[in-house]
This record gives C-alpha cells, sequence and structure tokens, in this order.
C-alpha cells in the first residue's frame, strides 16, 4: 500500500458517499444515471467474489463489503425509494453497447481462463467504461448540479490515482498487471473532458454548464 | 497453476 493507492481508494470512498449523501440529502435522484449505477453494482459484485476465496486484509474485506453494499443500496434509493425522482427520460444510453463487448473481451484476453479470473477480468473492462451512461446523460441535459460534479470528480480522480500508484509499483515493487493498467488509462482518459469542465467552471464557483 | 490470480487492488 503506498500513498497513490491510499488516496485513491480514499477519493473512491468520498465519491460514493457524496452520492448517497446528495440523494439522501436532497430526497432525490435527479440528474445521476441509474444505468451507470447498474453497471457500478455489476463491477463490484463481479470482482468482489473472492471475498469469498481468499482473506488479503482487513482493510480490503471491509472496503470490498463497502463497495457491494453502497452499490446496491444506490439502486434501491433510485429505484425503489424516490424513483419518482429518477430522470429515466434522460437516462438513455444502451448499455449493452458496453455489456456485449465488454462480455466478449473478458472472455478473450484475461490472466486466466477460470470463472473467477474472467469475472474479475469483465469488472475491470466494464469499470473502465461504466460512467458512459452517467457522461451521455449530463450531455444530453446540458448540465450537472455541483454535487454531482464533485462526486464525478471524486470518482475519476481515483483511478487516476491508481494509475501513480501502478507507476510506483513498477519502479519499487516490479509489479504490473497489463489489464489493470490498459483499462486504467481508457476509464480515465474518459474523464479527461470532464476534469477540463471542472477544474475551469466548477472549483470557480460555477455551475457545471457545458458550452453549446 | 494457481486456481484465481491474487489481486490485492480494490
Amino acid at each position: 500500500m503506498n500513498v497513490f493507492r491510499l488516496a485513491g481508494d480514499l477519493s473512491h470512498l468520498l465519491a460514493i458517499i457524496i452520492l448517497l449523501l446528495k440523494i439522501w440529502k436532497t430526497r432525490s435522484c435527479a440528474g445521476i444515471s441509474g444505468r451507470s449505477q447498474i453497471l457500478f453494482a455489476l463491477v463490484y459484485t463481479t470482482r468482489y467474489l473472492d471475498l469469498f476465496t481468499n482473506f488479503i486484509s482487513l482493510y480490503n474485506s471491509v472496503m470490498k463489503v463497502f463497495f457491494i453494499s453502497t452499490s446496491c443500496a444506490t439502486i434501491y434509493l433510485m429505484y425503489v425509494k424516490f424513483k419518482a425522482t429518477y430522470d429515466h427520460n434522460h437516462d438513455t444510453f444502451r448499455i449493452g453497447f458496453l455489456l456485449i463487448p465488454v462480455t466478449i473481451l473478458g472472455l478473450l484476453i484475461n490472466h486466466d481462463f477460470t470463472p473467477l479470473e474472467v469475472l474479475w477480468t469483465f469488472s475491470i473492462y466494464l469499470e473502465s467504461v461504466a460512467i458512459l451512461p452517467q457522461l451521455f446523460m449530463v450531455s444530453k441535459t446540458g448540465d450537472a448540479e455541483t454535487i454531482t460534479s464533485h462526486y464525478l470528480f471524486c470518482l475519476g480522480l481515483y483511478r487516476a490515482l491508481y494509475i501513480f500508484n501502478w507507476i510506483y509499483r513498477y519502479y519499487f515493487e516490479g509489479f504490473y498487471d497489463l489489464i489493470a493498467i490498459v483499462a486504467g488509462v481508457v476509464q480515465t482518459v474518459l474523464y479527461c473532458d470532464f476534469f477540463y469542465l471542472y477544474v475551469t467552471r466548477v472549483i470557480k464557483g460555477k455551475a457545471l454548464k457545458l458550452p453549446a | 497453476n494457481r486456481y484465481t490470480i491474487l489481486h490485492d487492488e480494490l
């Protein structure tokens, strides 16, 4: 565990807490893509099945349980408790366009052709693109609430920090995982446009409105 | 031949 990895995990944790607080405090999930949240729940449940087979550390297990349970809680809030506030008219990204290629890629390019390993690989590939329905929704409506943009920033920052963690691990531990690195870079690149808007607008106290 | 590769990252 190095400082980049820890900062990345904390950023990820913060993103999820911001999202849940936004939904809970405003009693609304307006502006949040339910499709992205379903993809994230799928990412965590397929990746963390090793909770039942391997024990790595208490930190590792607690975080895994947190990510699985909060992603399920988010879906419950969006599709059950605050269903009336869910903006499904703007949440129209076809997730089959992501799920089908990611499944094929997971079956073809993996470290080991075993169920757990293929599911882990699938979840890494899926995570890299899972934010697309959310970004599509923001571009469709042309804006995002400030709290939603904080959530997106923390979520994007987490994988960017992991890239620094991988550079560190490569130099100091000789460890690298090409599948995670390539997917992590793709994931971070997808946020670049948003990062630019966040830094130029939200940090200066303006609302996140897309240029017309 | 490991059944699964240990992934310590989240």
